[in-house]
């Protein structure tokens, strides 16, 4: 079947990365953290109808659950969940005065799919 | 209220009970600071990055920890019968290691300041060893276990690294709560003599500027094994 058009303005509302910056002076950290000045702290959010599981990178599970919710409304739509993610690496002090360099993976997100 | 209670969560999730509330800024070493920028770049470049190896350092790791020297100095006068300029012990808290895992590398820094701009100076012998017994400060000499090292170097010239593989293995039997080492410098006199130029006496210059630090570097199995799915 042919895939549908996706009509304008229908874009926002489907599976993507929402971008959101952590500011650690905001949060009054910036005495003690050291280094980064904060982080991306993405998430993703968006609709995942069945046109988008099939050419966004979304998974064959992705496609199956659009699938089947198509055919069976009781079915839940499939969800709008982090496809790659990447670490971070905070230097900071603690009350020891110890200067302690700590890194914390999927952090970060890059990419959303269905 | 709300802010509050996110603090709390992501201090957590950091590993902290509370946020720090650091009187002043500790000296960050060159080394962790080029290690993070590495690790920034590769973040923007959207490299991928292996979380769990400290190139920098050759060694394994997910949390290096920089632990000041809490220790004390046996003599501040002149050069003492044995001819030894500075005798200190060097005491670092190791119960700061709180996280699981096990320590890849402890490696003691030893700044002992900047060259002199005089050509001539004088030559140290140093050596550093383990301390068994602490003794009572300031009665009593230190009990000395194994000898860790022992150099000699042509003056003063910034920092000495000393990787200390004992203290490794030591930690990951038993989670030592503290590490105690002794460090004497003594100063050839032979070089130095005959200088009619008055230069200042190497010993409180040595005193005045020795900086310690000792880098820890642990391996959490549970962050770095890389099929585990972390708990949220």
């Amino acid at each position: 079947a042919a895939i549908p058009v996706v009509p304008k303005g229908f874009c926002k509302n489907l599976c993507h990365r929402h971008q959101l910056f952590i500011n650690f002076q905001d949060l009054g950290w910036h005495k003690w953290v050291i280094a980064p000045k904060g982080f991306m702290a993405n998430y993703c959010h968006g609709d995942c109808p069945f046109s988008m599981t099939t050419y966004l990178n979304s998974s064959n599970y992705a496609f199956m659950q659009a699938l089947m919710h198509m055919t069976d409304p009781r079915v839940p739509k499939a969800v709008c969940v982090p496809t790659k993610l990447s670490p971070i690496s905070v230097l900071y002090q603690d009350n020891d005065k110890n200067v302690i360099l700590r890194h914390y993976e999927d952090m970060v997100v890059d990419e959303c799919g269905c | 209220q709300t802010s509050d209670f996110q603090d709390y969560d992501f201090l957590q999730f950091l590993g902290l009970e509370k946020a720090p509330s650091p009187h002043r800024f500790q000296p960050v070493p060159r080394i962790l600071r080029k290690i993070i920028r590495a690790r920034e770049a590769a973040a923007a470049s959207g490299a991928s990055q292996d979380l769990c190896y400290v190139k920098e350092l050759g060694v394994r790791g997910n949390l290096l920890r920089l632990l000041p020297d809490q220790g004390f100095f046996l003599n501040t006068q002149k050069p003492s019968q044995d001819g030894s300029c500075l005798q200190k012990v060097l005491y670092f808290n190791l119960s700061a290691i709180k996280e699981k895992g096990k320590l890849t590398m402890a490696q003691l820094t030893l700044d002992l300041g900047p060259r002199s701009y005089y050509n001539l100076q004088p030559e140290l012998v140093m050596a550093l060893s383990v301390v068994q017994d602490r003794g009572v400060r300031g009665r009593s000499h230190p009990k000395l276990g194994r000898l860790l090292a022992q150099l000699s170097v042509p003056g003063p010239q910034g920092s000495l690294q000393f990787n200390l593989q004992g203290v490794v293995k030591d930690w990951n039997r038993n989670r030592l709560k503290s590490l105690d080492l002794y460090l004497q410098i003594l100063v050839q006199e032979d070089r130095y003599s005959g200088v009619n130029v008055q230069l200042e006496n190497p010993c409180d210059r040595l005193i005045r500027s020795l900086h310690a630090s000792l880098l820890v570097v642990t391996l959490n199995p549970k962050h770095c094994h890389p099929s585990s799915r972390k708990r949220r």
